[in-house]
């Protein structure tokens, strides 16, 4: 595994979007990752529509049939893909836009533009969670958002952050071995998460959080999927 | 969120911020967010969250040292507010959130 890792360097991601006042993290997390699969398998990045998901997705867990996709009201990243599978697949951005609010499914199956033919969840382990954003392109997870609302820039490493507490989907796009602390004047190895808050949030966009000890959660739900081109 | 040095003796906290230092930095955040407010009340309401929030970005800062923590578009919102619009992952046991459907096999990483 090399040491530092990017994707945004290889133009396997889009531009950070922002999902306003709508609890729609998990749809920016899907589509995150689908759009990653796609470049990944064929070198095309699209920009993919949050709004499908927000608008027509309402699959549930299998194992826990209270936990399902909701519009701004919430929603997970791996019934997110079992509805893409069924559905057929995403619509890009320009064809179905986000407008930050609930409305009716305006889903037309004719215009879909990556399909979603598999996804799986990845084993809790930092290296395995390593070797397939590497392999696979970026990766869904899920975070402990509470140290998100006041961040700026640098790489967080809280002292004390729950494991379980999950409240909030981001994507997984890179890593880094040394991120310079200004205030510990030391290098940390961390994580590169693009977040759903618009460019003026954090680091451009983007969230570092430090690796290797499952800080706030972020080995414990992530996931990846396979995409396949709309003929 | 009480300050461990300085104890709050007067009963009425939210009129000691109006003409304060914070009030001032509330003026500027508002300022480089565009944000308004639709009442004196509401002005006066968030006015008393930033407060808060300005002491959790502190606290923030003193747990987590190495990222830089402050004033965010997000200070004027408590953090069910924050959360409520803001993130989004629907609440589930991670104990399986995370292993829905396959599970990937693990990968060779050893050099």
């Amino acid at each position: 595994l090399p040491k530092d890792f990017d994707w945004r360097d290889k133009g396997a991601v889009t531009e950070v979007k922002d999902q306003g006042k709508c609890g729609s993290c998990w749809a920016f997390s899907t589509t995150g990752a689908v759009e990653g699969a796609n470049f990944v398998s064929t070198g095309e990045l699209v920009s993919l529509s949050e709004q499908q998901l927000v608008d027509c997705d309402k699959a549930c867990d299998p194992k826990d049939k209270k936990a399902c996709d909701n519009g701004c009201g919430g929603g997970l990243m791996t019934n997110a893909y079992k509805y893409l599978e069924k559905a057929g697949g995403l619509e890009e951005e320009k064809s179905y836009p986000y407008t930050g609010k609930r409305g009716h499914c305006k889903f037309d199956p004719k215009k879909v533009a990556v399909k979603v033919v598999n996804f799986t969840s990845i084993p809790l382990d930092e290296d395995q969670i390593t070797a397939r954003l590497v392999q696979h392109g970026p990766l869904s997870v899920g975070i402990n958002a509470v140290f998100m609302q006041t961040y700026i820039g640098g790489v967080s490493c809280p002292l004390i952050c729950s494991k379980k507490r999950l409240n909030h989907g981001v994507l997984l796009v890179g890593y880094g071995s040394k991120g310079f602390s200004i205030l510990r004047l030391s290098n940390k190895p961390y994580w590169i998460i693009k977040n759903s808050w618009g460019k003026k949030w954090g680091d451009n966009g983007y969230y570092k959080l430090c690796r290797g000890h499952d800080m706030c959660g972020i080995n414990s739900m992530a996931s990846a999927v396979v995409t396949q081109v709309s003929s | 969120l009480e300050d461990l040095t300085i104890r709050q003796v007067t009963e009425d906290r939210l009129p000691n911020l109006l003409g304060s230092h914070t009030e001032r930095k509330f003026r500027i955040f508002m300022s480089d967010y565009g944000k308004s407010y639709s009442t004196r009340e509401e002005y006066v309401h968030r006015l008393g969250i930033f407060a808060k929030n300005v002491l959790k970005a502190a606290e923030h800062q003193m747990m987590d040292p190495s990222a830089v923590h402050g004033v965010t578009q997000f200070s004027d919102l408590t953090e069910e507010e924050f959360t409520k619009m803001y993130t989004g992952l629907a609440d589930v046991d991670t104990g399986h959130g995370g292993v829905v459907g396959a599970e990937a096999p693990k990968l060779e990483i050893k050099g």
